[in-house]
């Protein structure tokens, strides 16, 4: 499998694992690209990262940093 | 900072069900006491751990398997802990980091503890990227202290830990003097002996003090003597007072124009402290549960101390006679008792007073029979629990005692 292909699917794992991405209620999980780009940027900004909303090197970077399993509330919209 | 929930009390029991393998176990349990009181340096939360049966908050270490978690880790990296909102108490560890304490290398323990106690107590995580309850673990901090964002979320689930007052020199005073050498002093015999002390203590305990030594006392006996400095690091022998209060939880004891403080055995910060506002060389010290009060006596006078607020003692010394009736003056020990009684110490014997703080009918005892199990005695038939008051036959064993294991953990 293309290597970003599987790094993707880790970034897509953790925006669900830790509340930027919200799992729709029905269906599977393919999301709007709206919703990741969201998620992203979300993740960037609370990450004091710069706000792009595409997975570059320092937003898969910071994704590997050691962490508390807990979500984080930071995407106003999964939050409510 | 983000709140998810909160305790509906603020004296909380915790209990460590494990420990990591890469660290020494009592540097673990270090790093995990130390954790909470990070939290109730700065809110109004006591923690006390349990060894044994249900606690509040439970702490355990477990890896990619669990039989009580569905939530498995992750090997090393990655997830470190997690833990559940109040009021459930779960605080997982991941086994297969490698914690450490006072080094870069690792994970170090006691930050990420803290962490997790802070969701365990109602915290969520924190947009501030250096707070602790940030998400991202950052890393060993050599001097570690909590964030603003921190210290303002649980003080908003919590309110603000009442100070206690001190003067401003007091504040910011060092320990004032280095323990003085004691002579070391020959161990006493508890039958003969005058206290110098006498403390009802944490897990309720009894603890008599004379000269060097300590010992247990309770109905099933006396406990073997230890050296003060052996379980109190850094107190001296041939104290003038001992005083636990339930409310802090806090030990005070008193020596000459020093006091000193702990939490079980852990000297608190910056102690001993000079005693300013009371006359050294006390008497004796007793926490009455009625009133939340610490007392302190000396000669005929004594002192009501409010630990959590500023208490003016200009007032004061006050006559012991106008509050404790039928009190000698010169106790040389004192304490409250889990009956709600006080009692006095003086030379052989000691007084037992009522809830109306009045000595009772048949006292003054002799302390060597009812308290140090010193003399064979034939207990007295009356039913247990009545108020034994003498009889012609016998003596009878004080049975206010409860039965505590009179060995020291």
């Amino acid at each position: 499998r293309v290597p970003g292909l599987v790094e993707k699917e880790m970034a897509m794992e953790y925006l669900l694992q830790y509340g930027y991405l919200q799992k729709p209620l029905e269906g599977p999980n393919n999301f709007k690209p709206e919703d990741i780009t969201e998620a992203l940027r979300a993740f960037q900004e609370a990450s004091e990262l710069p706000v792009s909303g595409q997975l570059d090197d320092a937003t898969r970077a910071r994704m590997r940093q050691p962490r508390c399993g807990l979500e984080d509330p930071f995407n106003q919209k999964t939050l409510k | 900072y983000l709140l998810l929930g909160r305790w509906r009390k603020k004296h909380l029991t915790f209990r460590i069900m494990n420990l990591p393998s890469t660290l020494p176990p009592h540097t673990a349990q270090a790093a995990l006491h130390q954790a909470f009181q990070y939290w109730s340096n700065v809110a109004p939360l006591t923690f006390q751990e349990v060894k044994a049966g249900r606690a509040d908050i439970r702490l355990s270490f477990h890896g990619r398997q669990s039989l009580y978690c569905s939530n498995a880790f992750d090997g090393p990296g990655r997830v470190l802990a997690h833990a559940d909102i109040p009021e459930l108490g779960s605080v997982h560890f991941d086994e297969d980091e490698f914690w450490t304490e006072g080094t870069y290398r690792g994970v170090n323990l006691r930050i990420i503890a803290a962490h997790e106690v802070g969701h365990a107590l109602g915290l969520g995580h924190s947009r501030y990227t250096q707070a602790l309850m940030a998400p991202v673990y950052h890393g060993y901090q050599p001097h570690f202290k909590l964030h603003p964002d921190d210290v303002a979320g649980i003080q908003a689930l919590y309110g603000k830990k009442i100070p206690v007052i001190r003067d401003e020199e007091e504040e910011t005073e060092q320990p004032t003097v280095p323990p003085v050498p004691t002579e070391p002093s020959p161990m006493p015999d508890p039958c003969s002996s005058e206290l110098d002390a006498m403390m009802l203590g944490p897990s309720g305990k009894t603890y008599a003090f004379k000269g060097d030594y300590v010992w247990t006392v309770s109905d099933s006996g006396r406990g073997p003597l230890f050296r003060v400095s052996a379980l109190w690091k850094g107190l001296p022998g041939n104290l003038d007072a001992a005083v636990y209060s339930p409310r802090t939880q806090w030990i005070y004891f008193f020596k000459g124009d020093r006091v000193w403080r702990y939490v079980n055995f852990r000297m608190s910060p910056g102690f001993p402290k000079k005693l300013n506002k009371v006359e050294p060389n006390l008497d004796a010290a007793l926490y009455w549960p009625f009133n939340k009060k610490v007392f302190l006596f000396k000669g005929s006078g004594y002192w009501q101390w409010d630990e959590l607020a500023h208490t003016d003692f200009s007032s004061y010394p006050k006559p012991i006679k106008g509050l404790f009736t039928g009190v000698p003056n010169q106790p040389s020990a004192a304490t409250s008792w889990q009956d709600g009684r006080l009692y006095f110490f003086k030379g052989k014997v000691y007084w037992r007073l009522n809830q109306q703080l009045r000595v009772e009918k048949g006292y003054p005892r002799n302390i060597a029979d009812h308290w140090m199990h010193c003399h064979p005695q034939t207990v007295d038939t009356t039913p247990s629990g009545g108020d034994t008051t003498p009889s012609g036959t016998g003596t009878i064993l004080d049975t206010t005692h409860s039965a505590i294991d009179t060995t020291l953990n």
